[in-house]
């Protein structure tokens, strides 16, 4: 028991790269409720971090839950956290199970 | 609405 509980873990992603380097699809009203992503550049801070990985579905950013939120909004909030000089990080908290914990 | 599809909305950061 316990051994294929989801569970998630964050991610500190630092601004490393000028830009992020993931690709996301789904959001609320979708197949895929939550976003998960599906490409990471080399080269971006994503990839430099080296901890997030494609298929895992992104649950918060910086604390900011994305349950609920459509496509374009947690897109926005993504590259609001990105774009904002108050931290030099994002933090993600992902999955890498595909379902809404 | 129906569920969109969500092969069709994928965003590049």
């Amino acid at each position: 028991p316990g051994l294929l509980e989801p569970t998630s873990t964050v991610v500190r992603v630092q601004k490393s790269a000028t830009t992020l380097g993931i690709a996301i699809e789904g959001g609320a009203n979708t197949r895929q409720p939550l976003p998960r992503i599906v490409t990471i550049q080399r080269g971006g801070s994503a990839h430099n971090c080296g901890q997030l990985k494609v298929g895992q579905v992104l649950l918060e950013v910086n604390g900011l839950s994305l349950r609920g939120r459509e496509h374009r909004d947690a897109a926005r909030i993504i590259a609001q956290a990105f774009k904002t000089k108050d931290r030099d990080y994002v933090d993600f908290r992902v999955s890498d199970y595909n379902v809404a914990l | 609405s129906p569920p969109k599809d969500y092969e069709d909305e994928v965003t590049f950061f």
